[in-house]
């Protein structure tokens, strides 16, 4: 997937 | 938020809560890498620069904001405040060995070649391999402190279940990160000795100690 890659992760 | 993930944050919570507390209740870092404490600190600090660009939750900022400076404490304590427990000739791991590595393949896997996500990538490299100065350095004295066995629990905890929670998450939410995913088991992997350790003998009130 591109564009912003989300890290909601710790 | 599932509820691994959550149970996996507490217990990276606790571990660097009851390393912290251990320090300054004892008022000494002894049998404690000052060198994994670093990595580690610098793991929060380059996968956290997203707290300046993106806001996911108050949950997320609060802990990232917790963990960033629970580990600059830790640091402080280790080379200021208690410099003189802190025990450097058994603390020998060179760090460049791990750094150095790791910062190159940050470069050639990762998901965006990006300034934030190559730091992002980093840090999760670097959090696989940053225990290694601790568990080399209680290889070299044959020992741990019962405080410290519990420290490298929860910790080794935390990754082992962000593991289940990925599997729920591939499996519910059509969601994974290959990168998180092989770090993190490569992270748990390095633990598996010791939790054999722990429960064979932490867990019967014993100090965990290596056979000689």
């Amino acid at each position: 997937e591109e564009g912003d890659i989300d890290h909601d992760e710790l | 938020m599932n509820i691994f993930r959550l149970v996996g944050d507490l217990s990276h919570l606790l571990a660097i809560l009851l390393l912290l507390w251990k320090i300054w209740k004892t008022r000494s870092c002894a049998g404690v890498s000052g060198k994994s404490q670093i990595m580690f600190g610098l793991v929060y600090i380059t996968r956290y620069l997203d707290l300046f660009t993106n806001f996911i939750s108050i949950y997320n900022t609060t802990m990232k904001a917790i963990f960033i400076a629970v580990a600059i404490a830790t640091i402080y304590l280790i080379y200021f405040k208690f410099k003189a427990t802190y025990d450097s000739n058994h603390d020998t791991f060179r760090m460049e060995f791990l750094i150095v590595p790791v910062g190159g393949l940050a470069f050639l896997v990762n998901h965006d070649f990006t300034a934030l996500e190559i730091l992002w990538t980093f840090s999760i490299y670097l959090e696989s391999v940053a225990i290694l100065p601790q568990l080399f350095m209680i290889s070299k004295t044959g020992e741990a402190e019962t405080i410290t066995s519990h420290y490298l629990f929860a910790l080794g905890s935390y990754r082992a279940l962000y593991i289940v929670n990925w599997v729920y998450r591939y499996y519910f939410e059509g969601f994974f990160d290959l990168i998180a995913i092989v770090a993190g088991c490569v992270q748990t992997i390095l633990y598996c000795d010791f939790f054999y350790l722990y429960v064979t003998k932490v867990m019967h009130g014993k100090k965990l100690s290596l056979p000689a």
